[in-house]
């Protein structure tokens, strides 16, 4: 494993981290989609089911388990919390996520490395997470202005996919058969859909101000 | 790429 590749787990942790510790910290899920946080639970759970067919390391399987116990968790505490639920922004949080699904799902039909359950499952969750974000991206910027925390968040994920590409780019030159296409394309559209998010987070940033978005 | 390591990244 290289530096980037540890890098990308590490800020894609923090992200989670940090959406943990505002639900907990201020009891209030605002600013953040439930559809994003529901799509992201598919994607891990989807993706790591591997965890029962095929061993990598202690520290892979570890992640996955966090991965899809955090993504659970969140999704739990913005339907079910008591006092949390009551934050959710639901009239802002419209994106018709379902058919994000569709269209990954049936994409993973037509595309993949070889058509057997696993790999169809698996590229379709490399689909969903290339465009989970938007439904989060959508609310950010209805609501307009971006709590500190959660706009680490996003800054954290956005981080997570670019050291991953940086990742790729390293592996490309220092490994022999390195081919991942579905990986590589989807990935790069995903850092692309955050360029944007990044543009304002840096004005903001430079501007020693608070991260607003132009509606 | 040995069939048990091409998904190797999370």
């Amino acid at each position: 494993m290289n530096i980037f590749r540890f890098l990308g787990d590490m800020t894609h942790l923090i992200s989670i981290l940090i959406l943990l510790l505002k639900i907990y910290a201020t009891k209030s899920c605002s600013g953040i989609s439930l559809k994003t946080q529901e799509l992201y639970a598919l994607v891990f759970l989807a993706r790591y089911l591997d965890l029962f067919t095929d061993f990598i390391s202690v520290y892979n399987s570890v992640m996955k388990v966090v991965f899809i116990a955090s993504s659970l968790a969140i999704v739990w505490c913005m339907r079910r919390h008591r006092v949390v639920r009551r934050s959710y922004d639901k009239e802002l949080d419209t994106f018709r996520h379902y058919f994000l699904v569709a269209a990954c799902l049936a994409l993973a039909l037509l595309v993949q490395e070889k058509f057997t359950f696993l790999e169809v499952l698996w590229a379709f969750s490399i689909y969903l997470e290339a465009v989970a974000i938007l439904p989060q991206l959508v609310l950010l910027q209805r609501s307009g202005n971006v709590d500190n925390l959660t706009g680490q968040y996003v800054f954290f994920l956005g981080a997570y996919r670019a050291f991953y590409i940086l990742n790729w780019i390293y592996r490309y030159f220092t490994e022999t058969h390195f081919s991942r296409w579905i990986s590589c394309v989807s990935g790069l559209v995903q850092t692309a859909l955050y360029a944007d998010f990044f543009y304002y987070y840096f004005i903001s940033w430079k501007n020693n101000s608070k991260l607003q978005l132009p509606a | 790429l040995p069939e048990e390591k091409r998904h190797d990244e999370l």
